[in-house]
C-alpha cells in the first residue's frame, strides 16, 4: 500500500520536531 | 521522558526516500561543483527535523537554489529520469518573496513527500526553487513530458494546493524545449 499523507497530517508534525 | 516518548511514537515512513540539494552560485567553479547534496530522509519526522534547521528559502541569497528529488535522481536535465520530462513552473513577482515564497515552497514539498498526486505521483521527479533578483521561481519536475494525462493531473492538484485562483494560469515546459531556448522564451506545452 502506498504511503500517502495529506497536508494537515504532515503539518501536524511541524512544531513537535521544530522544538526538539 | 522525551526519549521514551519518541521511542514509543514510532516514525511515519514516506513512500519514497528524498534528497535535499543546495546550489550556491560561485562563478569561479563549474556548475556541478556548486551543487551539493545536503541530506536524505525517508520519514515525516526526519523531514521536519531537516526543514526546521535550514534557512527558509526567502533568506537565501540570489543565485541559490534548493532542490528536493527522489533518491537516485539528480536535480539536472541530464539525469536519465529527467531528460524526457519537464516542469510546472511558478514564477513569482519580487514582492512575493516576503509574502508567499516560503509557504509556496513548503506546500510544494508537502505535495511531494505526501504523494498527493494520486496515481500519478510516480511521475514526479522532484522540485526546485530558484532565488533570483529578477524574480524567484518554483517548479515541480516530472519524468515524461508526453504523458499529458499525468502531467495535467499533477498541474491541477499542484495549483489547488498552492491556493492559486482559477484565473491564474500556470504553464508546463518540456526540459528539451527549455534547454534549447533562453528562459522566458521556452515553449509552454500545457497550461492549467
Amino acid at each position: 500500500e502506498k504511503k500517502r499523507y495529506d497536508r494537515e497530517f504532515l503539518l501536524g508534525f511541524q512544531f513537535i520536531f521544530a522544538s526538539m | 521522558q522525551e526519549l521514551l516518548l519518541a521511542e514509543c511514537l514510532g516514525k511515519h515512513p514516506l513512500q519514497n526516500r528524498w534528497a535535499l540539494w543546495f546550489f550556491k552560485n560561485d562563478k569561479s567553479k563549474m556548475w556541478q561543483a556548486n551543487l551539493r547534496l545536503v541530506t536524505k530522509f525517508s520519514t515525516v519526522e526526519d523531514f521536519w527535523a531537516l526543514y526546521s534547521h535550514i534557512q527558509p528559502a526567502s533568506k537565501l541569497t540570489s543565485g541559490c537554489d534548493y532542490s528536493l528529488f527522489k533518491d537516485g535522481i539528480e536535480p539536472m536535465w541530464e539525469d536519465s529520469q529527467n531528460k524526457c520530462g519537464g516542469r510546472w513552473l511558478i514564477t513569482l513577482a519580487k514582492q512575493q518573496r516576503h509574502t508567499e515564497l516560503d509557504r509556496f515552497w513548503l506546500d510544494t514539498l508537502l505535495c511531494l513527500i505526501g504523494e498527493m498526486f494520486d496515481e500519478h505521483s510516480d511521475e514526479v521527479c522532484g522540485a526546485v526553487i530558484n532565488i533570483r533578483a529578477k524574480g524567484d521561481k518554483i517548479a515541480i519536475w516530472t519524468r515524461e513530458a508526453e504523458n499529458q494525462q499525468g502531467v495535467t493531473h499533477i498541474g491541477r492538484v499542484y495549483k489547488e494546493h498552492l491556493g492559486l485562483s482559477q484565473k491564474v494560469v500556470i504553464g508546463y515546459q518540456a526540459h528539451a524545449d527549455t534547454a534549447t531556448k533562453s528562459g522566458s522564451l521556452a515553449k509552454t506545452k500545457f497550461v492549467v
